[in-house]
């Protein structure tokens, strides 16, 4: 272990006789039911309707990060996850096309986001 | 990321982690954040997961993303995911699914739900996890509800790599696990371990539970400028908390 320089320095709060847990701060998230005995091009639409905007900005931003570097990357995740995603297995498949559908945002880019976790492995 | 299930005397059981996410993808030099960790802050929410018309299990999500890294199936099991990295990673397990050679292989976080669908003991969610094959390397955190229940699962693509149970935990009563290996160092330069461990040993035993467990999660460097949220969750009681996170100032970037 090599201990990161100051101010940076590893600091358990602990030291200081403070308590930093506020459980009224849980409050700020918001819950949302998704009931699995609908069909699953329903499940979302509440939840990708309510946070389109927000979901857009985040996509946007990787976008813009990735352009300078690939500069057809927008065209390309597509075109490749677009067509990737009609290969998805069930119920992910329909329901990530409805959450493309209700946030207008391209099928392949949204692919592209559920699908992030294996993309960032490497 | 940083997942912790910690055990007090009494046997209850408390899991609970960081996310981390958004390393070099684009700093924001006015706010001093990575500017994909602030886009996710403001898309988290929680879900409760209903079937036949009551509750099933209750994650947390970034809006948008149908899978699970996070969750809770009240009084059978707690699961969270960390990265994990490799070569033979995401996108050797991707190439082999797309050329038809690994059909049946999960994607991790449709694994992680398909796992609070249908399982509904600690022992059943952890057999799945540790044997389904799947299409990138992964940490499985899993906790439940009786005494000594928790394990970290160190996932390959075909098989469970390492296997550590709270039971035979190096610490006595917790789990702790960033994005390394149990069995190997950490690279120096990201080591969230020492840290860690540091601060739950200052906590002791006696003061496991969502207060304790939360200061230690909002230490540096377990909190850094890529932490998201922290998630606290008990089986036992089905209480599930998310905290926005963020580390505002002097704080290192991940």
């Amino acid at each position: 272990h090599v201990e990161l320089p100051a101010p940076y320095t590893d600091h358990c709060i602990l030291d200081d006789k403070t308590n930093l847990y506020d459980p009224s701060k849980q409050f700020d998230i918001q819950w949302f039911d998704i009931n699995l005995d609908l069909p699953p091009s329903e499940r979302w639409k509440q939840v990708a309707g309510a946070y389109k905007v927000q979901i857009k900005e985040l996509i946007g931003v990787l976008i813009e990060l990735i352009s300078p570097i690939f500069p057809n990357a927008v065209d390309w995740a597509d075109d490749v996850f677009g067509e990737m995603a009609l290969k998805l297995p069930q119920p992910y498949r329909d329901e990530i096309m409805s959450i493309s559908q209700v946030t207008g945002i391209p099928l392949g880019q949204i692919t592209m986001y559920n699908i992030f976790y294996e993309i960032f492995t490497v | 990321c940083t997942s912790i299930i910690a055990q007090d005397k009494d046997g209850h059981l408390t899991h609970a982690r960081n996310l981390d996410f958004g390393l070099f993808l684009g700093w924001d030099p006015v706010a001093h954040e990575w500017q994909i960790s602030q886009k996710l802050r403001k898309i988290i929410i929680n879900v409760n997961w209903i079937k036949n018309g009551k509750l099933l299990f209750k994650s947390n999500n970034f809006a948008g993303y149908v899978g699970i890294y996070n969750g809770l199936k009240p009084g059978a099991f707690s699961l969270t995911a960390n990265e994990r990295y490799q070569l033979e990673g995401g996108y050797y397990g991707m190439l082999k699914w797309a050329f038809g050679l690994e059909a049946d292989g999960k994607w991790m976080s449709w694994l992680a739900r398909e796992t609070f669908e249908l399982k509904n003991s600690y022992l059943d969610a952890k057999e799945h996890l540790m044997n389904t094959p799947m299409l990138s390397p992964v940490y499985f955190i899993l906790g439940g509800v009786n005494k000594n229940e928790g394990c970290i699962i160190t996932r390959s693509l075909n098989g469970t790599a390492l296997l550590t149970e709270l039971a035979d935990a190096k610490n006595g009563w917790y789990l702790l696990q960033t994005n390394y290996d149990q069995d190997q160092q950490d690279l120096y330069l990201d080591d969230r371990d020492t840290p860690g461990d540091r601060c739950m040993d200052k906590l002791t035993q006696k003061n496991a539970g969502f207060q304790g467990v939360f200061n230690v999660l909002s230490s540096r460097t377990n909190l850094n400028k890529l932490t998201t949220y922290t998630v606290l969750m008990s089986v036992e009681t089905a209480r599930f908390e998310t905290i926005l996170q963020s580390c505002p100032g002097e704080c290192y970037p991940w």
